[in-house]
């Protein structure tokens, strides 16, 4: 058996059906529900239904592309997948809808591909379990209609109690079900599960009266859940409530020990100005400047943002701090590095940060939005015209000048409509190929359709090491390619398809040329 | 069963992690004995004979319905968030 990733940190499991309208709707519950109590009957696991997209375990069924980066591929073949456990889709498992099923839990794989069998492994997954190549093992990665009779293999017992233990009571003595009639081949037999489950002959009035009191206990079992789930949401707000005053706390911590280390590094650079003054004045006679322009002093008001005091000009909007902040997109254009943040830009040439930046994007391409917040993401196309990803929509300029018939949506590049922004875009030096990202998927375009390619979204984790929604990527004049998140940046090794530092660098020293501060340790010396 | 091509196969292999799946991508070439080592470790996985070759028995394995999961801990695949990871192999629990 193989414990893949993280596990569940507790064992009271929630799971939900989330296509609850589909035709085999009941039956899918009914199979599901009996898949994990196969799970739970091993181990210290519970589960319980509940009506909520917040589930752990989410069980969906989906075709072909379904937006994970992993898509489905029509009858035969890949029958499901699942997430291993975690947050978000962590535990998910999907379902191939284009499966001929059978909902049944029968032996008879003429009737279809056995539900209940492909559940029970791909739950396996939700749970931690990678596969197994015991073939008697339900975690085997083929798919074969064989039974667990009421016993989990050992492989798989073994291993989900290594994850959450065995059941503390012991069961009743095993009353094996009375055998079923096996068929003659060889592992066609079912997955029977139910050992002390009653074999009686009800009467008809008798059956009656039991689905009445059946339904009504279901009904009474439904509402007590909604009750359960409304006292748990209720709950949920209150702990997203202090977390969310947790985090606004630790922000403003960190926002004075910023600007508080930035007052001691200017205390130390008008201290260091000064001695070389006095240095100067004292080996050379004084030459007054020919100009004296007032440097605009800018000192981080209290949310980190520099304001820039003009005497003379009423305050613009307040600009980032070029030695202290992430990037919402950078590229090169026209051999020079642009670094966007906000409505703000860098703009780094040979001889590096031109002086007077950041400065309003907008005065560099007006046909920019007016209430221009933040550009997700730029990239310099192959026939050099400057591409801004903004929301939803995509804006092509020849230079400075917007191309006709822009800004046009996500959705004609061929993006799904759900997508609600881009997070980087790039030519990837390795073969010159163009990449979209948002979140954990990427898409690859193709400039001659000017569409993404067919065969894609795909996973983010192909490009090892750098994780999901990366605030922005560029290829740097040196042919390398670079990814983006917080402060800091990833150097992307394209021989090993991997990042060449598994640690990223701070991207204020190598793009911003900003000096070391005194308490930061060069990663060299680390 | 049709015979599988070598891009069948080679699509095969890293759809189910027994190579890289960056090559998908990167397009790297492959040596012969990479290809040759993943044939063998999926050949062992689904326990039939190793021969190292596309044969028959491989050409049926890998028409046979399966999950959709890789079989190998490689590159965070179907990991719900994908941290920093070498890429490499993850160790595999012995029995």
């Amino acid at each position: 058996y193989v414990l893949q990733g993280p596990k569940w940190s507790r064992t009271d499991l929630t799971w939900s059906v989330v296509n609850r309208t589909m035709p085999d709707a009941e039956k899918v519950r009914k199979m599901v529900a009996r898949a994990l109590s196969v799970w739970e009957n091993n181990s210290k696991l519970t589960f319980r239904e509940v009506y909520s997209d917040q589930a752990d375990i989410q069980i969906v069924f989906a075709r072909l592309q379904h937006g994970d980066g992993y898509k489905f591929d029509g009858p035969g073949q890949v029958l499901a997948h699942a997430f291993y456990p975690g947050e978000g889709r962590g535990g998910d498992a999907h379902f191939d809808a284009d499966e001929t099923w059978d909902f049944d839990g029968v032996a008879d794989d003429s009737r279809g591909t056995n539900f209940l069998n492909v559940a029970l492994h791909e739950l396996g997954h939700s749970l931690g379990l990678g596969h197994s190549s015991d073939t008697n093992a339900i975690m085997f990665p083929w798919y074969q209609n064989n039974e667990v009779d009421g016993k989990l293999p050992d492989d798989d017992r073994h291993g989900i109690q290594e994850l959450y233990g065995s059941k503390e009571k012991t069961w009743g003595p095993y009353r094996p079900r009375p055998t079923t009639t096996t068929t003659t081949t060889t592992t066609m037999r079912t997955l029977s599960y139910y050992p002390d489950k009653p074999v009686y002959r009800p009467n008809k009035e008798r059956e009656r009266a039991r689905d009445r009191q059946e339904q009504e206990r279901r009904r009474q079992e439904q509402e007590r859940q909604e009750q359960e789930d409304r006292r748990r949401e209720r709950e949920w707000e209150r702990e997203r409530e202090r977390q969310r005053q947790d985090r606004d706390q630790k922000e403003r911590e960190r926002q004075e020990r910023e600007r508080q280390e930035w007052e001691r590094q200017e205390r130390v650079r008008i201290e260091w100005e000064r001695a070389n003054r006095e240095r100067y004045t004292s080996q050379k006679p004084v030459t007054r400047p020919t100009t004296t322009t007032r440097r605009p002093t800018s000192r981080p008001n209290q949310n980190g943002w520099h304001q820039q005091t003009h005497h003379h000009k009423k305050p613009r909007k307040p600009k980032p701090d070029t030695c202290m902040t992430s990037y919402d997109a950078i590229s090169m254009i026209r051999g020079e590095l642009f670094i966007f943040r906000g409505p703000f830009l860098w703009r780094i040439g040979a001889s590096g940060l031109y002086p007077g930046y950041p400065t309003e994007t907008r005065r560099h391409w007006s046909a920019l939005p007016e209430n221009l917040t933040k550009v997700d993401a730029v990239y310099e196309n192959k026939r050099r015209q400057i591409v801004f990803f903004i929301g939803r929509e995509y804006y092509v300029f020849n230079s400075v000048n917007l191309a006709p018939g822009y800004p046009k949506p996500l959705t004609d590049l061929g993006l799904p409509s759900t997508l609600s922004h881009i997070d980087a875009s790039f030519v990837w030096g390795h073969n010159n190929n163009t990449f979209f990202t948002s979140g954990t998927l990427y898409w690859r375009f193709n400039d001659s359709t000017g569409q993404v390619e067919p065969s894609y979204p795909r996973d983010m984790s192909i490009w090892s090491g750098v994780g999901y929604n990366i605030d922005t990527a560029f290829q740097y004049v040196d042919g390398k390619t670079y990814f983006f998140k917080n402060l800091g940046y990833w150097e992307f090794s394209d021989d090993h398809m991997k990042v060449a530092h598994p640690r990223p660098k701070l991207s204020s020293r190598k793009w911003m040329q900003c000096a070391r501060s005194a308490n930061e340790v060069d990663d060299e010396q680390r | 069963t049709k015979p599988a091509s070598q891009d069948d196969m080679y699509n095969y292999l890293m759809q189910f992690d027994y190579l890289p799946k960056s090559n998908l991508e990167s397009g790297n070439l492959l040596s012969d004995e990479k290809l040759t080592e993943a044939i063998e470790s999926l050949q062992a996985f689904g326990n039939i004979p190793v021969t190292g070759k596309i044969d028959a028995a491989t050409a049926r394995l890998i028409q046979k319905p399966r999950c959709g999961v890789g079989d190998h801990r490689s590159a965070n695949s179907f990991s719900p968030d994908n941290l920093y990871h070498d890429g490499g192999y993850g160790v595999r629990v012995r029995r």
